[in-house]
């Protein structure tokens, strides 16, 4: 796993899905 | 003054209702405690971990809406992040004392309260002493009388750090660190004209949020280190990402 995963995935996830 | 209270007003739009932020909380603690059978529940420690764990998803979603911030790289959104991460949560809970919490008890984010000398008789020596700083820095910015825009411009003005390492626009960074600064400064002669060098004193607060944040990290490292900590959470993912 990526040690910057989450964070990573919360700066970049897309709201509108 | 009206543009500055123009990019105040700004600022605080962006800021999360504190109600919106606990029913949040006491949702996922509620969730949790309902996935778990009778003989697993979570002890106090891992419950106060969920609640920061539950904040910092907040803060991380309170930076991510910041137009400012937007304006970044996501790398630099990260760094930035990685590195004030601890201060932003220990802004938080020393503003919601101030906003929310009575003498000599803390308010929680959950909307409880628990007794100083409870968590003191209680807790170790180092969690105990970071306890006191926390309620003296409380202290000091309630005689300050920090009001919320004061509080969203310090929140700024750590997220906002040209001195943190490996960012690549730092101009940026400085360019909103210097306009954060000057809408304080603005606002606290507005609004407390009396009261002499308030803006200085505010940063003042600044350096010791930074050494109780840093306090904080090492503790709960080395309560991860123990395996004191849930597994797999921002917390933990942030605490790794120093130490890596």
């Amino acid at each position: 796993k990526k040690p910057n995963a989450l964070l990573h995935y919360l700066l970049n996830k897309d709201d509108t899905k | 003054p009206s543009s500055n209270t123009g990019f105040l007003s700004e600022l605080l739009q962006g800021e999360p209702e504190e109600s919106q932020v606990c029913s949040r909380v006491v949702a996922s603690l509620l969730r949790e405690q309902a996935s778990r059978g009778k003989h697993d529940r979570l002890n106090t420690f891992s419950i106060m971990c969920k609640m920061a764990d539950q904040t910092l998803f907040g803060l991380v979603e309170w930076a991510r809406n910041c137009a400012l911030f937007k304006e970044l790289k996501v790398e630099d959104q990260m760094v930035l992040l990685q590195s004030c991460w601890s201060e932003l949560l220990v802004l938080d809970h020393l503003c919601r004392q101030v906003a929310y919490g009575m003498d000599g008890s803390i308010y929680l984010v959950t909307g409880q309260k628990i007794d100083v000398s409870t968590v003191l008789s209680q807790a170790g020596a180092t969690l105990s002493s970071l306890v006191s700083r926390a309620q003296d820095l409380v202290s000091k910015l309630r005689a300050l009388h920090l009001d919320r825009q004061e509080f969203v411009c310090l929140k700024y003005l750590v997220l906002f750090n040209p001195d943190v390492k490996s960012v690549q626009d730092r101009r940026q960074v400085e360019r909103t660190q210097e306009r954060v600064n000057r809408a304080l400064m603005e606002h606290t002669l507005h609004t407390h004209p009396g009261q002499s060098d308030k803006f200085g004193q505010l940063l003042l607060r600044l350096p010791e949020v930074r050494s109780i944040s840093l306090q904080v990290e090492e503790y709960l490292y080395q309560r991860h280190l123990l395996g004191d900590l849930p597994c797999n959470s921002l917390l933990t993912e942030m605490l790794h990402a120093k130490h890596t």
